[in-house]
């Protein structure tokens, strides 16, 4: 038996909204610590790592560990339908083969259960090793976004660069080429504003912009996004999802021929 | 040229 009520449930639509084009299916772990997911994309580049903590939840009850195979268009189309202030309760009994979300409207006067089929998949878990990173740069969520778009207009891929003079985003296409630096800033009133470049060794690593303009999809989970440099590792791009956990997106680097 | 990497290079199976 497995009943999880999340009081926040606009969270849950985010979540999916920021991995179901970069992942079609995938299966939704629970266990006491709480609700995760981990799933490439169809290609191997991109890794999604998801963590709800139960005693982010207001209500946790899961007996046993369960494994839920779902497809991630058709529980977004399911979500779609809480509103952005309803309570939202996933059940599942064991054995079963579905899940239920149950969406309470804020002053309880509507209840809605939406049953939605599971399904086998056959995914691998990854190990992701502890790492030290040669460079940790946290930014704007917002800001990292634009930058990732405006980009993307230019050019196929980024270059991520950090040195002590700042992270320095750059993309080169048929067009011409395009430049951004951000420094270190702190000095701003709201620390979800600064940027903060934490460097032990200078980075520079090319990724793919069309999975780094995919995982920013997560933007409005959470002011800031961690990038995490080292030159032989993914970049791990992470959103921290308020009091209750993480969304983390590793991408693979494009490494010369 | 630069060719793209897999996650499975870097991280191993379970």
């Amino acid at each position: 038996m497995l009943e999880l009520r999340l009081v926040q449930g606009s969270l849950l639509k985010k979540v999916l909204e920021s991995v179901k084009d970069l992942v079609t299916d995938a299966n939704f772990d629970c266990s006491a610590t709480g609700f995760s997911l981990q799933a490439m994309d169809s290609s191997h580049v991109a890794l999604v790592a998801l963590l709800l903590r139960s005693e982010g939840f207001e209500h946790y009850r899961c007996d046993r560990n369960l494994s839920m195979g779902m497809n991630l268009n058709n529980m977004s189309k399911m979500l779609k339908c809480a509103g952005n202030d309803d309570i939202i309760t996933i059940k599942a009994d064991d054995g079963s083969d579905t899940v239920t979300f149950m969406f309470e409207s804020p002053t309880q006067d509507k209840i809605a259960d939406f049953e939605m089929k599971l399904m086998d998949i056959d995914s691998e878990h990854l190990g992701i090793p502890e790492a030290e990173y040669h460079a940790i740069v946290r930014m704007p969520s917002a800001e990292f976004a634009r930058i990732c778009k405006d980009l993307s207009s230019i050019g196929d891929t980024v270059v991520i660069s950090v040195t002590k003079e700042g992270v320095k985003f750059s993309t080169r296409g048929d067009i011409g080429t395009a430049n951004i630096v951000c420094r270190q800033n702190t000095s701003v009133d709201k620390p979800e504003e600064s940027t903060i470049i934490e460097m032990n060794e200078p980075v520079s690593l090319t990724f793919a912009l069309r999975y780094m303009n995919s995982f920013t999809k997560a933007t409005p989970l959470a002011n800031s996004v961690t990038i995490s440099l080292s030159s032989e590792l993914p970049v791990v791009v992470e959103y921290k999802i308020a009091e209750m956990g993480y969304i983390r997106f590793y991408l693979a680097p494009k490494i010369e021929d | 040229g630069c060719k793209q990497s897999t996650i499975t290079k870097f991280f191993s199976k379970l």
